[in-house]
């Protein structure tokens, strides 16, 4: 019996009440999983994003493939690991669904707030944000492209002087409505660099008047269009930086 | 290494644990995947089982056991029986700013059970 207590998981007695096993199994897995996923309790769910945009957004991504009966399937991220020996690195890919409050200024302006996952050294790796714009009839001829000049600004809220300036530029050219991505990765690694959360941003479309097209921003009627930021993101620690040097 | 399925007369074994995250109120929030293997090890390690193929936990494990069942063993410390292959759990869950994060998570299953 002594040695027995030198060994931790030696031994386990099979206690009389296996219904109180199960309550603190059950208790110590929330435990274990929140702590893998650093959080130090579940997430309050009071107004779910819309379904609609959800799935668009996972599906866009491939970041799981919707099932019949409404389950998620996820391929790993790097798409080959299998075991835990051969994932050296903690990869997350971070999907945020775009917000208007009253500190955005105008109709074209939007922001959002991008999950650290409860930690400060996340290195953003790419950051895309995904526009959806619409064709709306009475365009050019049939099967002809449609080109417009979409621009992306950093918007600086009005509380803090409402500054704007260029982020990224980019000429669209569409043939049928369908969505389109603006690289941000700069921009979101300089809003997680300063310790910030939110990503204020203004989209300009030069040219979509006369085209007929209509990028969709926030609109509460259309939520499965509704824009989205993608960041995938590692830890970052020393350790792998200095490799990278 | 083995499975907990009554057969193994208390040795050390792998005993699978499956939460539906329905039944637990948490599938509002992890989207996928549906549940989680919170699988473990339990029973016991004697040393006859040290020559068992696969009882080890490692090559080193394996070594300290030949030394152990030629009673040449520094020590009568018990062997335990812990983890020996994990694997990762890719998971797709709401944060509590309802952003999406889909992730991989290391180590978050357990495959395999051994003695140490």
């Amino acid at each position: 019996p002594q040695a027995q207590e030198s060994c931790a998981s030696c031994g386990l007695g099979r206690p009389d009440d296996s219904d109180r096993v199960d309550t603190d199994f059950v208790e110590a897995v929330k435990r274990h999983i929140l702590s893998r996923l650093q959080m130090r309790q579940r997430p309050n769910i009071t107004h779910p994003i819309p379904k609609a945009a959800m799935v668009t957004a996972l599906r866009k991504l491939h970041a799981g493939k919707v099932r019949e009966d409404g389950r998620v399937e996820i391929p790993h991220l790097d798409g080959q690991a299998a075991y835990a020996n051969e994932v050296q690195e903690e990869t997350s890919e971070i999907i945020s669904f775009a917000e208007t409050d009253d500190s955005t200024l105008s109709k074209s302006s939007l922001f959002f707030l991008i999950s650290n996952e409860g930690n400060q050294n996340l290195y953003v790796q790419q950051a895309n944000l995904w526009l959806y714009f619409k064709l709306l009839p009475g365009g050019p001829e049939k099967g002809l492209r449609r080109k417009v000049t979409v621009k992306v600004h950093y918007q600086e809220p009005s509380s803090q002087g409402g500054g704007r300036w260029p982020l990224v530029e980019k000429r669209v050219e569409l043939k049928r409505s369908g969505w389109h991505t603006f690289p941000l990765s700069e921009a979101v690694r300089a809003v997680l660099g300063k310790g910030g959360r939110r990503q204020d941003l203004d989209v300009r479309c030069e040219g979509c008047e006369a085209a007929s097209v209509v990028p969709i921003l926030v609109d509460p009627a259309d939520p499965s269009h509704r824009p989205f930021l993608v960041v995938r993101a590692r830890q970052a620690d020393g350790k792998h930086r200095i490799r990278k040097r | 290494g083995l499975e907990c399925d009554g057969s193994n007369g208390g040795l050390c074994c792998r005993q699978q644990f499956y939460i539906d995250f329905r039944l637990i109120g948490w599938n509002d929030w992890i989207i996928a995947p549906a549940g989680y293997y919170g699988n473990y090890c339990e029973g016991s390690c004697p040393a006859y089982m040290a020559g068992v193929p696969g009882s080890a936990s490692s090559f080193h494990t394996a070594v300290v056991n030949q030394y152990r069942m030629r009673g040449m063993s520094p020590g009568s410390v018990n062997s335990c029986c812990i983890p020996t292959k994990l694997s990762t759990m890719s998971m797709l869950y709401f944060d509590d700013e309802y952003n999406i994060v889909k992730r991989d998570v290391p180590n978050m299953i357990v495959e395999e059970c051994g003695c140490a």
